[in-house]
């Protein structure tokens, strides 16, 4: 989902010069009014939803979450932002039509352990790195 | 149910805006969580009654223990699963709690099913054992044992031997003959008071190694329980549970792996 987002803005972006009423609609994702800085968002990976209980024991789900946002200058300042991040952000400042902002994305993540049936009915208890987002920041 | 708990819990959490997936959307995410979990397909265990089971029952203690100590440990750049928690519910005083170092680094914990169980006897000394077979081909790749043990329940022994104290032995099958006994090789033995019960636990470490290298080496384990004058006697006599006890009292393989290589998905 959050993917999609990002490929409906860039989309948007793309075609903001033909077609400007997309970007002023109340519900437009684009509008800069709108937009949010740069944060944490929640998502639930559910794998009863995905129709998975016979062969993943535990857990049935897990709260992934996502980054999305902007990362515009000032940087929040609460956010973590590389000092490349700065950087970035000056020299899209200066060459907007460019340069990107820097990006929002996970600066920490934590694993979590997923518990499962093989084809043998033998169980594989198995830890699974860097698939929750603890933080996001500008990068 | 805690566990359902905080499934419910999301939906009234989740500011992120829930909708029914269409059919392909469902199969685009079922195939990309599963190449995430490094799987080339969903599994297809045959699981009727195995929750039940002893394996499945001590991985979810394993993986109950190592959550709350992942909870509690949350920030600290720990990776490793931790078994101390599970052999303390798991297993009862009986059952050794050896040097459980090692364990704290693995990655992936894995319990096996017994595929074969025999009672046999040798006509000649009549010398009683038990066979034990375990397929340990289906082992992800990238994962080197670091420890394995075979795990067996002992029950109260019949009143027989109510005053014995049994030596139970358990070897490495390296050769089987149709008209004589296999040749065995040593792996680690326990005394065990008769009137004592609880989990049995069997370092087979070397053992496992050298299956997951040579699988065709593979010819199982076998057990014997001696009385303390020499004589071998009836497994079941002695209180071990085998094959046709309880669901939550089967004998299982249990071993303990670290990634060897990082984990590559491949490019699309």
């Amino acid at each position: 989902a959050a993917n999609s987002k990002r490929k409906n803005q860039n989309r948007n972006k793309s075609s903001s010069s033909q077609d400007s009423s997309r970007l002023s609609g109340p519900g437009d994702y684009n509008s800069s009014e709108q937009k949010q800085a740069c944060k944490k968002h929640e998502l639930y990976v559910s794998f009863r939803d995905l129709g998975w209980q016979d062969w993943i024991i535990a857990p049935e789900g897990y709260a992934a979450f996502y980054c999305d946002g902007e990362c515009s200058f000032p940087l929040n300042a609460h956010m973590n932002a590389t000092n490349h991040a700065i950087v970035q952000t000056l020299v899209h400042l200066m060459f907007p039509d460019n340069v990107p902002k820097p990006c929002c994305a996970p600066t920490k993540l934590n694993a979590i352990s997923v518990l499962y049936f093989d084809d043998s009915s033998n169980v594989i208890l198995k830890k699974y790195r860097n698939m929750v987002v603890r933080s996001c920041g500008c990068h | 149910g805690s566990a359902e708990g905080n499934f419910a819990d999301h939906h009234v959490h989740s500011s992120f805006i829930y909708r029914q997936l269409r059919h392909h959307e469902k199969k685009e995410i079922q195939r990309e969580i599963l190449s995430i979990l490094g799987l080339p397909r969903r599994p297809k265990p045959f699981t009727v009654g195995k929750h039940s089971s002893s394996a499945p029952l001590f991985m979810l203690d394993l993986y109950n223990a190592m959550s709350s100590e992942q909870e509690t440990e949350r920030g600290a750049a720990r990776g490793s699963l931790s078994y101390r928690a599970t052999l303390t519910t798991q297993s009862p005083p009986l059952a050794s709690l050896h040097d459980t170092n090692f364990l704290n680094d693995a990655d992936m914990v894995m319990s096996f099913v017994n595929l074969v169980e025999r009672d046999k006897y040798f006509s000649h000394q009549r010398r009683h054992y038990k066979e034990f077979r375990f397929d340990l081909t289906q082992i992800p790749e990238g994962e080197a044992v670091t420890a394995a043990e075979f795990r067996i329940y002992k029950d109260r022994s019949n009143s027989r031997y109510e005053n014995d104290t049994f030596r139970i032995t358990i070897y490495q099958v390296l050769k089987e003959y149709s008209n004589r006994d296999a040749d065995l090789f040593l792996l680690d033995g326990k005394k065990i008071r008769a009137s004592a019960g609880g989990w049995l636990v069997f370092d087979i470490t070397a053992t496992s190694n050298h299956w997951v290298v040579n699988p065709q080496h593979n010819l199982g384990l076998q057990l014997c329980v001696e009385i303390m004058d020499g004589r071998t006697i009836n497994i079941r006599s002695a209180g071990l549970i085998g094959r046709y006890g309880p669901q939550s009292k089967q004998p299982f393989m249990v071993a303990f792996f670290k990634a060897s290589e990082v984990l590559l998905r491949s490019v699309r």
